[in-house]
């Protein structure tokens, strides 16, 4: 399906997120062909960040998500790279 | 806590660090004097003992730097990442490097050096990020006065696992007086500070923390109340939501603050006399709003006041005996809400709930509302 035309925040949220996953959950970008998995790495990745910092487990950038990945922080990986 | 993988420490316990460079933002000796004290904090509940060195190469080489500054971690500018430190090894292991975009202070403005650094030397130790939002490990900064600063037992547990207690306390016997520790939701004994609803969830503050229950699920957060709410102190004595101003009131000593939704509304503290409560009520323990009487309810001592937010006055007849009016909570309640017409008042582990008539219904313990 076409990728839906976010409005800018949620696009914003989305970058945001995926940096911060990226560096600090070890979020990887799958290579290859895009396997058809039941939950997206990025969605599992959310889900591990939440769990971490004791939020509620939705999965979705939601506001106190987002909130936690823009406070300031220690720029070491909160899971073994 | 939680150690790196292999649980990878020092080999040794003399340990050198060299200041390579400064920030600006900071006179020389005050930047000193802040690395010292971080690194005090782990020295005073290990064997671990540290040297200063000015050439050469220490085991933990501090350095100022912005973006990309020598290692494959640039930094991101003003606030995000504010420094990082690599875990115990030759070569780059131990060093810490703060990001020179930030602003580092020796107060609370800006970001408190010694508290920074005081992290980041844990890394340089061998520990990686806790869980625990009251750890210093915690991978979110939030500001607490340097000068009262103590190392969280979670941290202490943490390097006392990789490198055991300070040989010269106590002869080595793990120290009598632990550090401060988060308030567990799930302690039988948990005793509360202060309850309130905020628009459908419940908070409930407890030292420095508080936690979020959220009435659709049975999960819990905790979070340090200086994680929301910088300008509100620890230990609130009582707290209500109005349903007739929409705003959370949080009392300590004779002081008031006021929340609209999650935001401080500017303003306050003011003093509870602007409430017109009478002059010998100097603390409030406990307050909720009585959806049924439509008037807001403050325990003192024990003693009860019934209170009219439109006319700002106490009702007629007021203050009453707790126990006249909430019969089987005893003589104090230490904290009170009000949540789909049943009131809870909590005194000690326990908590009463009442229908709205003010019959007691149940005993249970306070951390009913924690998920445990």
């Amino acid at each position: 399906s076409l990728p839906i035309a976010l409005p800018s925040t949620a696009k914003n949220d989305e970058e945001v997120a995926e940096a911060y996953l990226k560096r600090f959950f070890n979020l990887t970008t799958p290579e290859g062909p895009i396997q058809r998995r039941r939950i997206s790495p990025m969605t599992e990745k959310v889900r591990e960040m939440q769990r971490f910092f004791g939020l509620k487990v939705t999965g979705t950038l939601d506001s106190d998500t987002m909130q936690m990945m823009n406070k300031p922080r220690c720029g070491v990986p909160d899971v073994a790279q | 806590y939680s150690t790196f993988q292999g649980n990878i420490k020092w080999p040794k316990t003399s340990l050198t660090y060299r200041i390579e460079n400064y920030t600006p933002d900071m006179a020389v000796q005050d930047v000193d004097r802040a690395l010292e004290r971080a690194l005090q904090v782990w020295a005073k509940v290990t064997p671990l003992r540290f040297t200063r060195i000015y050439s050469g190469t220490a085991d933990i080489m501090i350095s100022f730097g912005a973006g990309v500054h020598g290692d494959y971690y640039p930094f991101d500018g003003p606030d995000g990442t504010l420094a990082h430190a690599f875990a115990p090894s030759e070569g780059i292991g131990g060093d810490a490097h703060f990001d020179e975009d930030e602003t580092f202070t020796s107060g609370s403005m800006g970001y408190n050096l010694f508290l920074v650094a005081a992290h980041e030397f844990g890394h340089s130790l061998g520990l990686s990020h806790s869980t625990d939002p009251g750890a210093l490990m915690f991978p979110v900064y939030s500001y607490v006065d340097p000068d009262t600063f103590s190392l969280p037992q979670d941290d202490i547990k943490g390097i006392q696992f990789l490198y055991g207690p300070n040989p010269d306390v106590d002869g080595g016997n793990p120290d009598p007086n632990p550090g401060p520790t988060t308030p567990n939701a799930c302690d039988p004994r948990l005793s509360l500070d202060a309850a309130t609803t905020l628009r459908g969830e419940k908070i409930l503050f407890k030292g420095s923390f508080f936690w979020r229950s959220f009435s659709q699920s049975s999960q819990v957060e905790q979070h340090r109340i200086k994680y929301f709410w910088p300008e509100l102190p620890d230990n609130i004595d009582a707290a209500y939501e109005s349903l007739e101003s929409d705003r959370v009131y949080l009392f300590k000593g004779n002081q008031v603050w006021a929340l609209f939704g999650y935001d401080i509304v500017q303003g306050y503290p003011k003093s509870i006399t602007t409430l017109g409560l009478p002059r010998s009520v100097t603390k409030i323990d406990a307050a909720v709003y009585d959806e049924q009487s439509r008037k807001a309810l403050f325990f003192t001592g024990n003693q009860i006041y019934s209170y009219d937010e439109a006319t700002r006055k106490v009702d007629q007849g007021f203050p009453k005996s707790i126990k006249d009016v909430f019969p089987g909570i005893g003589n104090k309640v230490d904290a009170a809400l009000q949540d789909r017409g049943f009131t809870y008042l909590f005194n000690g582990q326990y908590m009463m709930e009442y229908s709205y008539t003010r019959r007691a219904l149940r005993v249970l313990y306070t951390n009913y509302f924690l998920g445990c």
